[in-house]
């Protein structure tokens, strides 16, 4: 494992510990997309259905508990919890789950490396992580005040997904014959989807501004 | 096997 991919994935863990601190300490979710939070539910659950079969280290087996953990607790808050479920922003929150679902599920099943159950969904999980975000982009350009937390959250997953594009092009050169083309274009786009964000986080951090993007 | 088949990435 090299440096960027453990950077990176220090990085998504970060960003989960700061949106649990936004949660669970300030009980707050003001900001923060459930339709995002469903959707990276769906990917982990679906991703990481070989949990117990296929083991890689134990780091990946407890990062994977972690991240499945975190990402259903997440989702309860907001769903559930008396105070928490308050403060979301129901009403601005409005982009429609199965417009990206369906889409990722009819890609994943033409394009993906073998035809077998498990195969396919963990083809979708890359395919739907990879737009997954876009509800929590659309609230943001929607809301009038990003609290800091809210704005790091969303710049710590985007420079998770950064380094590890990092990450591939070290293995690319290091490692003889690794290739994995639907994780790299699916990364790819994902990273993309980052860079108005993080053109607008950049601008207003320089300029001591609290963070607002053009709506 | 073929790299893309491992998923040592999270």
């Amino acid at each position: 494992m090299n440096i960027f991919r453990l950077c990176g994935d220090m990085t998504h863990l970060l960003s989960v510990v700061v949106l649990l601190l936004k949660i669970h300490t300030i009980k707050s979710c003001a900001g923060i997309s459930l339709k995002t939070q469903e959707l990276y539910a769906l990917v982990f659950a679906t991703r990481y259905l070989d949990i117990f079969t296929h083991h890689v280290s134990l780091y990946n087996t407890v990062m994977k508990i972690i991240f499945l953990g975190t990402s259903f607790t997440i989702v309860w808050y907001m769903r559930h919890h008396k105070v928490v479920r308050q403060t979301y922003d129901k009403e601005q929150d409005t982009f429609k789950h199965y417009m990206l679902i369906i889409p990722c599920f009819a890609l994943a099943l033409l394009i993906k490396t073998k035809f077998t159950p498990l195969e396919v969904l963990w083809t979708f999980s890359i395919y739907l992580e990879a737009v997954a975000i876009f509800p929590q982009l659309v609230l943001l350009q929607r809301t009038k005040n990003i609290d800091n937390l809210t704005g790091n959250y969303v710049f710590l997953l985007g420079a998770y997904r950064g380094l590890y594009l990092l990450n591939w092009i070290v293995r690319y050169f290091t490692e003889k014959g690794y290739r994995q083309w639907i994780t790299w274009i699916s990364g790819i786009v994902q990273t993309a989807l980052y860079a108005d964000f993080f053109y607008y986080y950049i601008k207003c951090w320089r300029n001591n501004e609290k963070l607002h993007l053009p709506s | 096997p073929k790299k893309e088949e491992l998923k040592d990435e999270l």
